[in-house]
């Protein structure tokens, strides 16, 4: 079973194209192993990625580095989880 | 062992076996309106299930509905069940729904990537994909959401077989999907096209593999718009209405993309709460509350579809 230990979702909020196109380069960077639940499109619109405990450092300085803004939507994805599991558990007793 | 929808509690999430068992109990109980169809199986061979509304005749004009075609999206296949359960019970006490299927049929496919949801159950929770194998790889899936013949390989979809949104080798590649193009086009009567994704409370027509308006722009725009204040009407939730390409981005081999330039006017995506807190672990409290929202939005499109054949 995959666990989700330490995986953030995050985020991120582009203020003009050029952040766009930033967060578009991070979405190739295949070894950060990146989930983008919600793509960069348009400073419009948020952008939410879950990412593994091992990318976190390299994203978040990727992120302030260029100034681009962001929160944690989901501080320990695998919290979250557990809490669903327990859900269906009490619910089918 | 007794048939009987009367314990499946439908404001929890269920296992694969169990909501086809529920599929089951509601085709036995409403016999008289609903069947079930199967339309193929999977990858890993489980079996597509359809529920078919129908009060008779042959070749009626059809509504398609499809639902967590996105394995993990699991408020998606939730909802399509309690709607599968709300048709019925409908027909014959709401005269809009009577109304409904005394004219055309209704097809919902309840869990249209059944392999990935039971893949979500039993390995990974976040897993989007089919489980097809992938030649020479050792990553495994399709996007089958970026595999219809729609644009097939253009912007916004991967041709990495490891990403998420990987294509596939050729449209329609996955059987989960081709399944769905052939029911269609064998029935050859599907006059609206409505399929169920989360999150992030959207209702969106086409295109997404270009940026283009669609020649029904402006009454697909005004539908969406009278869908999206319907849901708004129960609980106030906000839902955005417009292209795929302009609300969220570029994204080539789409479902709704392939049945509109098919010919099927009516098509729409709707992507269910939430606006992220969740993500696809909506609390299970939530499930009832995005059925009954989404009924509204569902029920407004489909009473356009019914008052204006074309």
């Amino acid at each position: 079973l995959e666990t989700f230990v330490g995986h953030q979702v995050l985020r991120i909020r582009a203020s003009n194209k050029e952040q766009i196109q930033k967060l578009q380069f991070l979405e190739t960077l295949e070894h950060l192993q990146l989930d983008f639940w919600l793509n960069p499109s348009s400073p419009a619109l948020p952008v939410d990625v879950r990412i593994p405990f091992h990318s976190l450092q390299a994203v978040k300085v990727f992120l302030e580095s260029n100034s681009i803004e962001y929160s944690i939507l989901i501080e320990d994805l695998q919290v979250v989880l557990d809490e669903e599991k327990q859900a269906m558990a009490l619910s089918q007793q | 062992r007794e048939r009987s929808s009367s314990t499946f509690n439908y404001g929890t999430y269920h296992s694969l076996t169990s909501i086809y068992e529920e599929l089951d109990n509601l085709a036995h109980e409403c016999s008289g309106i609903v069947s079930k169809l199967t339309i193929g199986e999977s990858y890993e061979k489980r079996p597509l299930y359809v529920l078919k509304f129908s009060t008779g005749g042959t070749n009626r004009p059809a509504i398609w509905i499809d639902a967590g075609i996105h394995s993990r999206e699991w408020i998606t296949q939730a909802s399509a069940i309690w709607i599968a359960r709300k048709i019925a019970s409908d027909y014959g006490s709401d005269p809009s729904i009577t109304s409904l299927l005394d004219k055309m049929d209704i097809f919902l496919l309840a869990v249209a990537n059944p392999d990935g949801y039971e893949f979500t159950h039993t390995e990974n929770r976040m897993w989007r994909k089919t489980r097809s194998r992938n030649q020479g790889c050792l990553c495994i899936g399709v996007d089958p959401n970026r595999n219809w013949d729609a644009g097939f390989g253009g912007p916004g979809a991967s041709s990495n077989p490891c990403s998420d949104t990987y294509h596939g080798p050729s449209a329609n590649s996955e059987v989960e999907v081709k399944s769905i193009v052939d029911f269609i086009e064998n029935h050859g009567n599907i006059v609206a096209f409505l399929t169920l994704h989360s999150y992030s409370q959207l209702l969106m027509y086409p295109y997404g593999y270009k940026c283009t308006k669609p020649a029904d722009y402006a009454e697909l725009d005004s539908v969406g718009k009278a869908a999206a204040s319907s849901i708004h009407s129960l609980y106030g939730t906000t839902f955005e209405v417009g292209s795929i390409c302009t609300t969220i981005y570029q994204a080539s081999g789409g479902s709704i993309d392939w049945s509109y330039d098919y010919g099927i006017k009516y098509s729409f995506a709707f992507e269910l709460r939430d606006t992220g807190t969740y993500g696809f672990l909506l609390p299970a409290s939530q499930i009832i509350p995005t059925a009954e929202e989404t009924w509204l939005g569902l029920k407004t499109i489909m009473e356009h579809v019914r008052d204006n054949p074309y």
